[in-house]
Order: C-alpha cells, then sequence, then structure tokens
C-alpha cells in the first residue's frame, strides 16, 4: 500500500 | 504601473483554464522581467509554477516589483468575457488594491475593462531546487490526457515506468488492471507527434490520477507536454505557453507506507 507525500517533503520553503 | 497586453489574449484565458481547479487563490509576482506564479494546492501534494516572460507580451511595463493576490475563480470569469481572438490587457497603478482587465476586440471596434479587487496572500514560497532528471520523456499533450483519463478508470493511481525499451503508465483497481506502453518513435511526420525518451537511469514512480488529470486541463496550452521524473523526488510535468513562457507543475509521488 503506497501513501501520498506531500511537496513540501522536497522543496523548502524559501 | 504595470502594464502587460498581449495580442494573443487566447493564451491567459487558457492559463487561466489550466489552474483554476487547482488552485482557488494564488499571487502574481510582476516584475521587470516579467510575470511569475508559484502556488500549492490546498492539501499540498502538487505545486504549480507559470512564468510570462516580459518580452512575450506586445507591451510590458512594470515600475516597481508588485504582487497582485487573486482569487483565480472571479479572475477566470472575467477572463470568461474576452473572445479568444480578443487582445487583453492588464493593468495596475503601484501599490493598488485592484487590477484592470481591458479586452479590444481584433478590430478595436469593441473595448470592455473590468476591475477586479486584488487580495492579501499570505502564501509560502518554496524553492525548487535544480536537478538533472533520469528520464525526460516527451509525448503529444493530447495522448497523455488520453493516457490519464482512460487508467483512471482503473485505479487511484498510475505507476509511469521508464527504461530504454520506453515508458509505460500502468493503473489497477477492482475491475482490472490497464498497461499503455509507448516506444520512441522512430520517424514522424510532425516534430509535435513525437514520443522522445531521454533515460541515464530507469525510474518507476506512482501518481495520483486525480492530480494528473487536473495538470492536463493545460493540454490546449501546447501539442507537447513534458515528464521529468528522478527516483523518489517530485515528477515534473511541463507545458509551453505558446512562445511566451511554460506552465511547470509538480507532484509528490505515492510511496510505500
Amino acid at each position: 500500500k503506497k501513501k501520498q507525500s506531500n511537496i513540501t517533503n522536497f522543496f523548502s520553503k524559501k | 504601473m504595470f502594464e502587460a497586453r498581449l495580442v494573443q489574449g487566447s493564451l491567459l484565458k487558457k492559463v487561466l483554464d489550466a489552474i483554476k481547479e487547482l488552485l482557488n487563490e494564488a499571487s502574481w509576482d510582476c516584475a521587470d522581467s516579467g510575470i511569475q506564479l508559484q502556488a500549492m494546492d490546498n492539501s499540498h501534494v502538487s505545486l504549480v509554477s507559470v512564468n510570462l516572460r516580459a518580452e512575450g507580451f506586445d507591451k510590458y511595463r512594470c515600475d516597481r516589483n508588485l504582487i497582485m493576490g487573486m482569487d483565480l475563480t472571479s479572475m477566470s470569469k472575467i477572463l470568461k468575457c474576452a473572445a479568444n481572438d480578443d487582445i487583453i490587457t492588464m493593468k495596475a497603478q503601484d501599490n493598488a488594491d485592484t487590477v484592470t482587465f481591458i479586452f479590444e476586440s481584433p478590430s478595436q471596434e469593441k473595448v470592455s475593462d473590468y476591475e477586479m479587487k486584488l487580495m492579501n496572500l499570505d502564501q509560502d514560497h518554496l524553492g525548487i531546487p535544480e536537478t538533472d532528471y533520469a528520464c525526460v520523456i516527451k509525448l503529444p499533450s493530447g495522448e497523455f490526457a488520453r493516457i490519464c483519463r482512460d487508467l483512471s478508470n482503473f485505479g487511484e493511481s498510475i505507476v509511469i515506468a521508464c527504461s530504454k525499451e520506453g515508458v509505460k503508465f500502468s493503473a489497477a483497481g477492482d475491475i482490472g488492471t490497464g498497461n499503455i506502453k509507448l516506444a520512441q518513435t522512430s520517424s514522424v511526420d510532425k516534430e509535435e507527434e513525437a514520443v522522445i525518451i531521454e533515460m541515464q537511469e530507469p525510474v518507476t514512480l506512482t501518481f495520483a490520477c486525480r492530480y494528473l488529470n487536473m495538470f492536463t486541463k493545460a493540454t490546449p496550452l501546447s501539442p507537447q507536454v513534458s515528464l521529468s521524473m528522478s527516483p523518489d523526488v517530485p515528477l515534473v510535468v511541463e507545458y509551453s505557453i505558446g512562445d511566451i513562457g511554460q506552465i511547470q507543475y509538480f507532484l509528490a509521488p505515492k510511496i510505500d507506507d
């Protein structure tokens, strides 16, 4: 079973 | 003073159609170099980045950097009032709390203007690292839309597997499974019909159909789309916006629980 990751896990806040 | 005039106004209408389902509101950052928008969807699963270069406009003036926060549903309603062949101008004063859209018919015999309130949006901007992707797949945008639509009948996710043999899109669910394989085209009459695969290493990733389908709302913008993938990082789905810029969608993969 796969779960959806968040984009914020990959790109950090500027 | 900010003023941007686009003879090919239909491009701006298409950009709105390409983002309005994914984003409720967003800020347009206007600078001397052009207009940019970056925003995440409500669930923070995807990120949209729109870039419109100043040189792409028929007239462009931006004396001071300006952030125009807009309700995209309202902006879309206004752009629906423009005909496809209208010339569209966006105008705002420095520090203004409104933006004006001016639509001119090609013959200049009909001119409409619509003023819209701007919003103060406190949105995070994310830094997108420069990435050399392991696989870059270029394919006709209509083909990609069709694949996403067809495979959505089978499940909530699409597995994209890129290898030297080609690219395989798969979905599985209650009714069964579906697989669509595309090989690199050997020869095509038109460049936009080509499937081109540049691969450093094979990559297999899983993505939510719902988001892929929302990205394909950009299909009318460009005959080709590019998909960039590397292991364990977001997919990039990119469409060019005529010759004035591009729209990129970043989608976080589904990962093992």
